[in-house]
């Protein structure tokens, strides 16, 4: 099965 | 003192009806460079960018850095006050809690303003690396709409999978599959309605139909869309605004659990 993924797994806080 | 001027208004138009569903509220950061705006929806799976450049704005002013916290829904009611050929400007003093807009029929004989109040917010902003994309995808965004349209009456979910012939956009569900794919244009006689694909390596990724067509909202912004694809990493839908800069969108894939 596919999970959505978050923007937050991809692209760090600054 | 913070003053933008844009002759062609409606571009502000469009550009909060292609927004204002998706995200709620968001930061305007305003600088002597222009304006940008980056937020999340609120379930995190997609994030909008947005950049203006000050030069593409008639006049530009912007003395000391300002970040108007603004909800979305109420300023895109405000600009549906304006009519389509209005001169928009936007206003706000430095320590403003308000930001004013102001809008100027052509003809010069008509003059409106409203006044917003401004929201605090204290949202985090996320660092977005420079990528190298495997697959880099040029099409009409009327195409884009229509494509995302189409496949959300066969499943949530659209695998778009792109190779150096074309790109290859898929949903099924249960009431069967379907299939829409794009070659790449052979002339590129009529720039808007090419089909250009600039590709590294094969991709094929799948991602919520959901928010590609709230990204869709964006059509009339621009004639183009560009989509930007590596394996495992966020899509990038990107609109440009005219000369002002442009509107990203970024979703987040759906993986093999």
């Amino acid at each position: 099965s596919v999970k959505q993924g978050t923007i937050s797994q991809f692209f760090a806080t600054t | 003192m913070f003053e933008a001027r844009l002759v062609q208004g409606s571009l502000w138009k469009k550009l909060l009806e292609s927004i204002k569903d998706l995200l709620n509220e968001a930061i305007f950061d305003c600088s002597s460079t222009g304006i940008t705006l980056q937020a999340m929806d609120s379930s995190h799976v997609s994030l909008v960018s947005i950049s203006m450049n000050s030069d593409g704005f008639d006049t530009y002013r912007c003395d000391r850095n300002l970040s108007m916290g603004i909800h979305l829904p109420s300023l895109s009611k405000i600009m549906k006050c304006a009519g389509n050929d209005d001169i928009i400007t936007m206003k706000a003093t430095d320590d403003a809690d308000t930001v004013s807009l102001v809008f100027e029929s052509q003809n010069n004989e008509k003059v409106s303003d409203y006044e917003m109040k401004l929201i605090d917010l204290d949202t985090e902003h996320l660092g977005i690396p420079e990528t190298e994309y495997s697959c880099v995808v040029k099409m009409p965004s009327s195409e884009f709409q229509r494509i995302c349209r189409d496949l959300s009456q066969l499943g949530d979910s659209v695998v778009i999978a792109c190779t150096k012939e074309g790109v290859k956009f898929s949903a099924s569900g249960e009431l069967g599959t379907g299939n829409i794919k794009l070659c790449q244009s052979a002339s590129t006689d009529k720039e808007e309605e090419a089909v250009v694909v600039d590709m590294n390596e094969a991709v094929c990724l799948t991602f919520a139909l959901r928010y590609l067509n709230f990204f869709a909202k964006a059509t009339p912004l621009s004639a183009q869309v560009q989509l930007s694809m590596s394996k495992d990493v966020p899509l990038v839908v990107e609109y440009k605004i005219s000369e002002l800069g442009f509107l990203r969108f970024y979703l987040a894939p759906k993986i093999e659990d």
